[in-house]
């Protein structure tokens, strides 16, 4: 994650926001639940709160507009730029802004949220039934006042669940008259007319009288959007007109044809080669919840993110069931503070975590990595090791010679099961996972799924139960072991200690060492707290120069991670249910769940 | 639609980027959010590679950083995204 320069953030937690105007694409109360929830996101795991304030300057001011809107940062037509946002601070900064030339849904198409009928405002149900014919839209059959409507159920015949569409004849949003319908026809400079226009306006909006004569009772409203409407364009919110001429070609349906993009267009008047009046058709659209929980993270201090399943990632992408991810966590925690309430937790289904609450609209989540087979039974064959090194110190002993491999003592002991382990390292191309006198081991390329859980007496004699760092040296295939303040090298049979951790150089200032990295030419990084010293191997001494802080190299990573280990040629640092993965050139690229992403835990 | 479409391509009125050329899309792109300047772009009135650009973005946007202009950099830039910058103010 990444905060803005200076770390701009808000000096008090109790929060205001403001929505100054709507998108007509939909309901105001579906807007208004959207940025309730986007805010929620936040306030989940922070001790930040929000309220919603309907006049006055509220820290985020919230708006809709399209081109130029007033803040030199002009939006771009449909798709493009979809919103941006100011970090903290007075005026405009903190404010978000939307572009209202985009199509706003919850993110799967139109949501036409009805009125009045009898489904006290339940959405429409698309397609239904009614005397017999399906229909996929509003529609003003069966009635004589032009009002659109829909069924709430597959089946009005059966069920007789209905409620009224958006529509200019039911209510306007907006302007100065409390919501009432357009007046058609209606006077304004002397011209009638008997549809809303966007005549007297810069931004597009499509508004009506609501008297007959705006000139002279100046009461005016806002259109809604029908469901027919058109997006984008020079006809933002006219509904297509069926059948049209383009190019001397009659068309009754949407078309992408005299596009190269493939995108779907229909022309809003009988005629686009005579008129040029036209806009894009409805698609998927995209969700004004998910867009909002991100430009909300900018208005909070959080600028864009490189992790590609952030929120924070710049680019928008639909998420069937969201979950706020572990680097935003760490961003936003950064600024403000761990909250009170509900941690972010592995995705469901997770039978060892909490629930956490999701945002009630968008669907559950589809895995998006392979899973892995149940750890089985059978033991795992031991990795070949090098032959044993001699040494002269006098701690050497001959351990016994091991057997095919390590049985494993408690197979029904799960490794998916444990919150976390006391150590992980690479192994000759495998995972080794630690805890408490067992381990398991894990290779994505036999695909084996997890292998334990195998006792480390059994296969690591002398060692105690509960072991902080592991690493093998790459070059002579060595494993080191600490434990306290004590290590141990392992070489084939022989075995090496405990010695001192003084003895390589590292002070009383270290405590628990949390892990290491492989770095070539018979050096290692070895981590404590928030500093790390540099081993070189052969001489079994810390390098000159250290310890040094981890975050001036390592930044971006928990500085308190307890388990840190090579992995794939890419460092991991663990902390709590998280990993953070970096690459050789210290970029964090993922933040994921151990168990779940590297353990494949089901 | 009826047989025999028209295969033209039109310009439609107020469609803003949809035809712009890739290498204009990636200059806009670049500068629009921070990984270049104009000046960067034009040295002298001389147009100079955007490779150094193109591996920041690349890098900051964790696609595989080739420096080039290549099919995934050009979807990267077509994507609907957020309009504050990646790099700088």
């Amino acid at each position: 994650f990444l905060t803005f320069e200076g770390d701009l953030k808000w000096d008090h937690m109790d929060l205001t926001y403001r929505v100054i105007n709507y998108s007509p694409d939909l309901d105001r109360a579906v807007i208004d639940d959207a940025f309730r929830r986007a805010f929620q996101v936040w306030s989940d795991v922070t001790p930040l709160t929000f309220t919603q304030i309907y006049s006055g300057e509220a820290d985020i001011m919230i708006m809709f507009g399209s081109q130029e809107h007033g803040d030199g940062y002009p939006f771009d037509g449909k798709d493009g730029l979809l919103a941006h946002a100011f970090p903290p601070g007075q005026g405009i900064q903190g404010d978000a802004h939307f572009d209202d030339d985009e199509f706003w849904t919850l993110g799967t198409g139109l949501v036409v949220k009805t009125r009045h009928g009898n489904a006290n405002g339940a959405e429409c149900h698309f397609p239904f039934t009614f005397e017999g014919r399906s229909y996929s839209r509003c529609t003003t059959e069966g009635r004589k006042d032009g009002l659109p409507w829909c069924a709430t159920t597959p089946n009005y015949d059966q069920d007789k669940k209905y409620g009224f569409c958006p529509s200019e004849l039911l209510y306007t949003n907006g302007g100065n008259s409390d919501g009432a319908p357009c007046v058609f026809p209606f006077i304004f400079d002397g011209t009638s007319y008997d549809s809303c226009t966007t005549d007297g306006r810069s931004d597009g909006y499509r508004w009506c009288a609501t008297t007959s004569s705006f000139d002279q009772d100046k009461k005016y409203g806002f259109c809604p959007n029908r469901d027919t409407a058109v997006i984008g364009g020079n006809s933002q919110g006219d509904p297509c007109v069926f059948p049209f001429t383009f190019l001397g070609q009659s068309y009754s349906a949407c078309t992408s044809q005299g596009r190269q993009d493939g995108k779907l267009w229909c022309a809003t008047t009988s005629n686009y080669d005579t008129d040029k009046k036209w806009g894009f058709c409805p698609d998927r659209g995209y969700s004004i919840f998910l867009v909002a929980a991100h430009e909300f993270g900018h208005s909070l201090g959080l600028d864009h993110s490189s992790v590609r399943e952030a929120l924070m990632y710049p680019m928008y992408s639909y998420i069937q069931d969201f979950q706020l991810h572990p680097d935003d966590v760490q961003g936003i925690q950064y600024l403000y503070g761990r909250g009170s309430g509900p941690k972010p937790t592995a995705p469901a289904p997770a039978p060892t975590e909490e629930p956490q609450p999701v945002p009630t609209e968008e669907p559950q989540p589809v895995p998006t990595e392979e899973t892995q087979p149940v750890p089985t039974e059978e033991p795992q064959p031991m990795p070949t090791e090098a032959g044993s090194t001699s040494t002269t110190e006098e701690e050497e002993e001959e351990t016994p010679e091991p057997t095919a491999g390590p049985i494993p003592v408690d197979p029904s002991r799960d490794a998916c099961v444990e919150k976390n382990f006391d150590a992980i390292t690479e192994i000759n191309g495998e995972l080794y996972f630690f805890k408490d006198g067992k381990y398991w081991t894990y290779s994505s390329f036999w695909k084996s799924g997890i292998q334990g859980a195998f006792s480390v007496a059994d296969t690591w004699p002398g060692l105690p139960d509960t072991i902080d760092a592991v690493f093998q040296d790459l070059l002579t295939k060595r494993v080191f072991f600490f434990a306290g303040r004590q290590f141990w090298v392992f070489s084939g049979k022989s075995v090496l200690g405990p010695r001192a951790i003084e003895k390589l150089g590292i002070g009383k200032e270290a405590g628990r060492i949390s892990g290491a990295l492989q770095r070539g030419r018979g050096k290692v990084l070895l981590f404590s707290g928030e500093n790390y010293w540099r081993l070189d191997v052969k001489v079994q001494r810390v390098d000159k120069g250290y310890p040094r802080a981890t975050d001036d190299v390592f930044t971006g990573v928990p500085l308190d991670a307890r388990n840190v280990f090579l992995y794939q040629g890419k460092y991991h640092f663990c902390q709590g249910s998280f990993y953070w993965r970096m690459t050789p050139r210290y970029q964090v690229d993922r933040v994921g769940y151990v168990k779940y992403d590297i353990l494949q835990c089901p | 639609p009826l047989q025999g479409k028209p295969q033209a391509v039109v310009t439609f009125p107020g469609d803003l980027i949809s035809t712009l050329p890739d290498l204009q899309l990636a200059e806009r792109y670049l500068q629009r959010f921070g990984y270049t300047t104009e000046a960067e772009t034009k040295i002298g009135g001389r147009q100079v590679s955007l490779g150094k650009a193109l591996l920041k973005m690349q890098k900051q946007l964790g696609l595989e950083e080739t420096g080039e202009l290549d099919a995934t950099t050009l979807e990267a830039m077509r994507a609907p995204r957020c309009g504050v910058p990646d790099v700088g103010t």
